[in-house]
């Protein structure tokens, strides 16, 4: 509508690919070892709510765990450390998020962070539930949590074994190919040049071409 | 303590705390 003739910037036509080229330059960027924006994050308004749920449930959950961990036979030390662990490590990974967000200087930095509060709170909320569990029963009781332990280890092995890994082999697999694409996409600047010669859309007799055109895939997560 | 709970409260607990671990480790699978 614009840049075809009559159009308010007919002075730049974009109905070929010579017209198209001079904007298809990518310019080079040097490689200087800073960090480098390559995708926009989430918007603010999603980060909210997934920082409303993360709170809202994570902080009751975890407080209970904490609380079951309290109530232990472990030394005091010991319960007064791990039992309010996951609960803080889960404020901290929320405040970091934000932190990221929000500071472009050490946004980077606090992005890091996130990692760490995260292995914080799997680590403390794995100890709080085995911990808590082995000590609410005796001898016997035990040895039913064991089971149980080995039955879910062995039920996620093989979870991870026929469902995880072949999904993760076959999302590598799909970020691989094609990125060669684009450059054959000429059929494009054919119908453009078609359609410039008069306004009027050709709308039938450029469909055959079109189921000839080869779907590609997007070259990365962004497009 | 724990231990000293009924077994009828232990059981609610351990299932309580078992399906948190497994719910977090989904969570974080997915």
């Amino acid at each position: 509508t614009c840049h075809s003739k009559g159009g308010e910037k007919e002075d730049v036509p974009l109905a070929t690919y010579e017209h198209l080229a001079p904007f298809l330059k990518v310019n080079a960027v040097a490689v200087t070892g800073d960090w480098v924006k390559v995708e926009e994050p989430i918007s603010t308004s999603k980060l909210t709510q997934s920082t409303h749920a993360h709170l809202l449930s994570f902080a009751v959950l975890f407080s209970l765990t904490g609380l079951i961990f309290a109530c232990s036979s472990y030394p005091s030390s010991v319960r007064c450390a791990l039992g309010p662990w996951v609960v803080v490590a889960v404020f901290a990974d929320v405040s970091l998020w934000w932190l990221a967000r929000l500071s472009d200087e050490w946004g980077p930095l606090f992005a890091r962070g996130v990692i760490v509060t995260g292995g914080l709170a799997g680590l403390g909320l794995a100890l709080q539930i085995t911990l808590s569990l082995f000590n609410m029963y005796g001898a016997k009781g035990k040895v039913v949590i064991a089971l149980l332990f080995l039955l879910g280890g062995a039920v996620g092995g093989l979870v991870i074994q026929s469902q995880i890994k072949p999904a993760l082999d076959a999302k590598a697999l799909a970020k691989q190919p094609e990125v060669k694409a684009p450059e054959g996409k000429q059929p494009d600047a054919k119908e453009a040049k078609t359609d410039t010669g008069k306004d009027e859309p050709k709308g039938k007799k450029d469909e055959p071409k079109g189921k000839g055109v080869a779907l590609h895939r997007p070259i990365h997560d962004f497009d | 303590t724990l231990r000293e709970l009924p077994l009828p409260v232990k059981v609610v607990a351990s299932v309580f705390l078992m399906a948190v671990g497994l719910g977090y480790t989904s969570a974080m699978v997915q």
